[in-house]
């Protein structure tokens, strides 16, 4: 994963 | 967004809203660390880099910026403004926060998902929050006299860190790859940081009697 869902989370 | 996110994020904003409440209308900021706000700044200021480049939503934007703008003006209050810094408990809050800042640093440098200058603050981000808190525990026990507004600043909180775990066990079921060892870990290690905390705040409501830690 490139972390790129996690970073809609505040 | 699901409904724990959506909780975490509100209990989040009231833990600041009540900080606030208690620094701008009481003028006061008894038992309150000055060291955990200070890493909250530098948290939210390594991990919004973001905030200019990459647009996720109007939420996101703005919570973003109610984050950094309390966090700010939450460290210039304890500092600058004259009737606030004499309330702070300066003689008790003695944690030094460097020795949470250089290894956490280091960590983000060694374990990261990708080697770049935003990838790796972020990172340093996610493990300084999960310690920052640190600080105002060991104050909130060696004060023992906590107010009702300081027990439920913390008590939001640790609301917020135990919410956000029920939305990435949501998450990890309902997205496709949704999987971030960091973030979890780190998140699970402040949680757990806040567990004493909780017991005691929950049997003092429970036993209708003032808040007190043990020694």
């Amino acid at each position: 994963s490139s972390g790129t869902n996690v970073k809609d989370e505040l | 967004m699901n409904a724990f996110r959506l909780a975490g994020d509100m209990t989040h904003l009231i833990s600041v809203l009540v900080l606030l409440l208690k620094i701008h209308t009481i003028k006061s900021c008894a038992g309150i660390s000055l060291k955990t706000q200070e890493l909250y700044a530098l948290v939210f200021a390594t991990r919004y880099l973001d905030i200019f480049t990459d647009f996720i939503s109007l939420y996101n934007t703005v919570m973003k910026l109610i984050f950094l703008g309390s966090s700010f003006s939450i460290v210039w209050y304890m500092r600058r403004h004259k009737l606030v810094q004499r309330s702070y408990d300066k003689d008790h809050d003695t944690f030094r926060h460097q020795l949470l800042v250089l290894p956490c640093l280091i960590l983000a440098l060694l374990i990261h998902e990708q080697f770049t200058f935003k990838e790796v603050m972020w990172t340093f981000s996610i493990y300084l929050e999960a310690v920052a808190i640190l600080p105002q525990l060991v104050l909130l026990q060696r004060t023992r006299n906590i107010d009702n507004l300081t027990g439920q600043y913390v008590f939001f909180l640790g609301a917020y860190r135990s919410l956000y775990i029920l939305n990435w066990i949501y998450r990890y079921f309902t997205e496709p790859h949704y999987v971030h060892w960091i973030t979890w870990i780190s998140g699970l290690v402040q949680t757990l940081l806040y567990a004493d905390f909780f017991y005691y705040y929950i049997s003092s409501w429970k036993n209708n009697v003032k808040l007190t830690l043990p020694a």
